[in-house]
């Protein structure tokens, strides 16, 4: 069940230095951990609107903290996915899909509107 | 669905036309200016099918409504593009019209002849970008139009129950419009 599906392993393809087997140090980590990149997820969660910028040194850390447990279970919500508040395998495969560059809470850190109205 | 903070819309008076124009500078080569705008206009046909609201091409670009360009990297309005997949387009709320989608990647308007396996359908992509322009922000509902991700060599381009809802809120219903009882069983199953 660990396997990419077609669509992760086209990314996988041409992003060979972001390949699956890198991403998957990220699987099933939780609240505590450690995982060597985790700063750059964060800044993925930080463009698309889910994690402000950290007060301390304006650089995100390493560590799955109760910040990012929150964001990750917002980022889920939003995506129609469970929340574990784990980097499970379907959350990971969403992060490496492609889409919209437009924050999902427009304002967070996008210049398209200060935040949306949802229904 | 949702919309931007302060529900923008387009406001003009009925009925309401809005142009739209392709940055002379800003295009893609590999596809016929001839097939971009034919797919632009099924993407723009799908919107105006469900709301009072008409689309047409304008004839300066300077002049139009919604401008529409392909740009690489940091283009100067904050939102950098990142190269192949990643972030693919991004358009900006009413009545700002700025619609730009990412040069770097390998647009296709017909997978027959487009055989990249990181081709990306760009009336599924302008439906979408579309859908912002007007004032929709992004769907939880996967099946949606507004939902945010998009899978190369997909093609998504029927506006679901959660897309016509929202939109019709923001700017009433097509008087041409007919309920679609397909869409509400997608709706259905975007819930389950």
């Amino acid at each position: 069940s660990d396997y990419p599906d077609s669509s992760t392993q086209l990314i996988v393809d041409v992003l060979p230095n972001n390949t699956w087997h890198s991403l998957m140090r990220f699987l099933d980590a939780g609240k505590g951990n450690r995982v060597d990149g985790m700063a750059e997820l964060k800044r993925y969660f930080r463009r698309f609107g889910y994690l402000s910028v950290p007060l301390e040194n304006n650089s995100f850390n390493d560590f799955f903290d109760d910040e990012f447990e929150a964001a990750l279970r917002s980022y889920q919500k939003n995506l129609g996915l469970s929340e574990t508040g784990k980097l499970d395998h379907d959350t990971m495969t969403v992060i490496v899909s492609p889409r919209c560059g437009v924050s999902d809470f427009p304002g967070a850190g996008g210049n398209h509107a200060l935040k949306t109205t949802r229904h | 669905f949702a919309y931007f903070y302060g529900e923008p819309r387009w406001v003009r008076s009925p009925p309401m036309l809005l142009t739209y124009a392709f940055s002379p500078g800003n295009v893609i080569d590999y596809v016929s200016l001839e097939d971009v705008t034919t797919a632009f206009q099924r993407a723009f046909s799908r919107w105006s099918a469900v709301i009072p609201v008409n689309f047409t091409e304008a004839e300066g670009y300077s002049s139009a409504d919604i401008k529409i360009g392909w740009y690489s990297g940091d283009h100067g309005d904050g939102e950098a593009f990142d190269g192949v997949l990643g972030v693919l387009a991004h358009a900006f709320s009413p009545e700002n019209g700025r619609f730009h989608l990412d040069a770097a990647e390998r647009w296709a308007v017909d997978f027959t002849a487009e055989k990249s396996k990181v081709a990306v359908d760009l009336e599924s992509v302008a439906t979408h970008e579309i859908g912002h322009v007007l004032g929709l922000a992004h769907s939880t509902v996967k099946e949606a139009i507004m939902y945010p991700s998009l899978s190369p060599r997909t093609k998504k381009v029927d506006l679901r129950r959660d897309d016509v809802v929202g939109i019709q809120a923001l700017y009433g219903s097509n008087p041409n419009y007919r309920y679609n009882a397909r869409l509400e069983s997608d709706m259905s199953s975007g819930r389950g």
